[in-house]
């Protein structure tokens, strides 16, 4: 099964 | 102080509906400009982002900006109590501790004043790139929705692949495998209609629970941009006369 990323991967918190 | 009337109330309500699953306590910015926000779910896979134009409410005022913490849980209930076909005026002090709602009836016969209290919450914002991406859908939201609902039924994890031609949406699961394939096509049927916007093949797999939490949305617009980029988030866009919700949402990617 594929595994969920997390939007922080994505972007950085600002 | 910050005061907005907002005739049509029941967009309100929408909105809120709209996210309540996926976001219980969030920080709303006011300025002159907008109300806005941006909130990450629980397990920050998800992301909220609403904007509300402050030129198309039927009266605005802020003098200073504002965050405004409120429990979206409680903010809810309280918008339950509104009519339908009633006004909403929002309304905070500076440096206000509670955001005070107004519902007011279509013949003034009826008018509720509720004060809910304000959180001081913690935000994470997150610093999101403008860019361009590989596709862009433009289909009925409550199009979308169904093949979203449909599909559940078979499995978790939607396989969206979109090209030039056509959008595919594919799933498997224990008890088989399937997929709904719909071409572009400019159909003066809202529910058929298909606008894809293609630079470069796409073929991504997401939660379909999101998804389905997303099109909640579908109430708000006729209409859902889906923009989609290899190993980005997924940004499904419901554009209404207010403003505009966007859902962000990380993809799955194969172990």
């Amino acid at each position: 099964t594929p595994l969920q990323n997390s939007l922080s991967e994505f972007y950085s918190c600002v | 102080m910050f005061e907005a009337l907002l005739g049509n109330g029941l967009i309100l309500k929408k909105i809120i509906e709209s996210i309540k699953e996926l976001v219980t306590e969030v920080n709303f910015e006011v300025t002159s400009e907008a109300i806005s926000l941006q909130a990450m779910d629980a397990s920050h896979v998800a992301l909220v982002v609403l904007v509300l134009r402050a030129s198309e409410f039927e009266e605005y005022r802020c003098d200073r900006p504002q965050t405004l913490g409120v429990s979206i849980t409680n903010l809810a209930k309280l918008l339950k109590i509104a009519g339908n076909d009633d006004s909403i005026i929002l309304r905070a002090e500076d440096e206000a501790h509670v955001l005070t709602l107004v519902f007011t009836g279509k013949n003034n016969e009826k008018m509720c004043e509720f004060n809910l209290n304000l959180l001081t919450l913690d935000s994470e914002h997150l610093g999101i790139p403008e860019q361009e991406y590989s596709a862009e859908v433009t289909m009925s939201s409550s199009e979308f929705s169904r093949i979203c609902r449909e599909l559940t039924q078979v499995t978790d994890t939607l396989n969206l692949s979109v090209d030039k031609e056509s959008v595919k949406f594919a799933v498997s699961g224990d008890i088989g495998t399937g997929s709904i394939t719909m071409k572009a096509n400019n159909s003066d049927k809202s529910e058929e209609k298909l606008i894809l916007n293609v630079s470069d093949t796409v073929s991504m797999a997401f939660a379909l629970r999101y998804l389905n939490l997303f099109n909640k949305a579908s109430s708000l617009s006729d209409e859902v941009v889906l923009s989609l980029s290899p190993e980005v988030p997924v940004v499904l866009k419901f554009a209404f006369d207010l403003g505009e919700l966007k859902y962000f949402l990380a993809p799955k990617i194969a172990e």
